[in-house]
């Protein structure tokens, strides 16, 4: 999902 | 975690380490623009303040300490320790008329208008035009330094890797976020100039595009 997924990354 | 990801972070530390490394054996930041870095220091402040709230894994957090480190370091060298050799004459480029555009972007176009998700958003924009002040920089002097334009390259080859990464996560995890790929493709396309210059002239001090 968008709201989750972007803050895995840098 | 895939290849592209993990070699884009690297270059990304690449570039920010050579730059710090660059800064303390010349002893100088001549030709380097400290207001690009004072805004990539602001990316990073804003971007990671998810440090308090959430953990992810110790790669994410150590990488996250060290950029946030690293820029710091970095801004201190120019505007504190080494500040008789910061060239502000030619790092004119006004910032403002970055950080209140995508200031107002960020509280308009977002995944959500919390105050967290609204400054993740705010650092995805501004990193993406935030090494404009250092280009506009180059674009006045005419030359930029070898290792400067290895920074560039490493800045732009993390930014291009990233792109690679989206795709691959696009097809194999159906994961897709606008905001950060829109972003990344502008921040992409401002270094394809400098890509093509630092490939042709022979990856040297080269005269930039004006």
């Amino acid at each position: 999902g968008n709201e989750s997924g972007h803050k895995d990354e840098l | 975690m895939n290849i592209f990801r993990l070699t884009g972070d690297l270059s990304h530390l690449a570039a920010i380490v050579i730059l710090l490394l660059k800064i303390w054996k010349t002893r100088s930041c001549a030709g380097i623009s400290g207001k690009s870095q004072l805004l990539f220091a602001l990316v990073f402040t804003t971007r990671y303040l998810d440090l308090f709230t959430s953990f992810i894994s110790l790669y994410n957090t150590s990488m996250k300490l060290i950029y946030i480190a690293c820029s710091y370091a970095t801004v201190y060298l120019i505007y504190m320790k080494f500040k008789a050799t910061y060239d502000g004459n030619h790092d004119t480029f006004r910032v403002e008329f970055l950080v209140v555009p995508v200031g107002g972007l960020s509280f308009l176009v977002n995944h959500d208008f919390s105050p967290l998700e609204i400054l993740w958003t705010f650092s995805i924009y501004l990193e993406s035009v935030a090494i404009l002040p250092q280009l506009f920089m180059i674009s006045k002097t005419g030359e930029a330094e070898t290792i400067t334009t290895h920074y560039l390259f490493f800045q732009g080859l993390y930014r291009a890797l990233y792109l690679v990464n989206w795709i691959w996560r696009f097809y194999f995890e159906g994961f897709f976020d606008l905001i950060a790929v829109v972003a990344g493709v502008v921040q992409t396309i401002l270094y394809c100039d400098f890509f093509y210059l630092y490939i042709t002239k022979g990856m040297s001090g080269c005269a930039l595009p004006a």
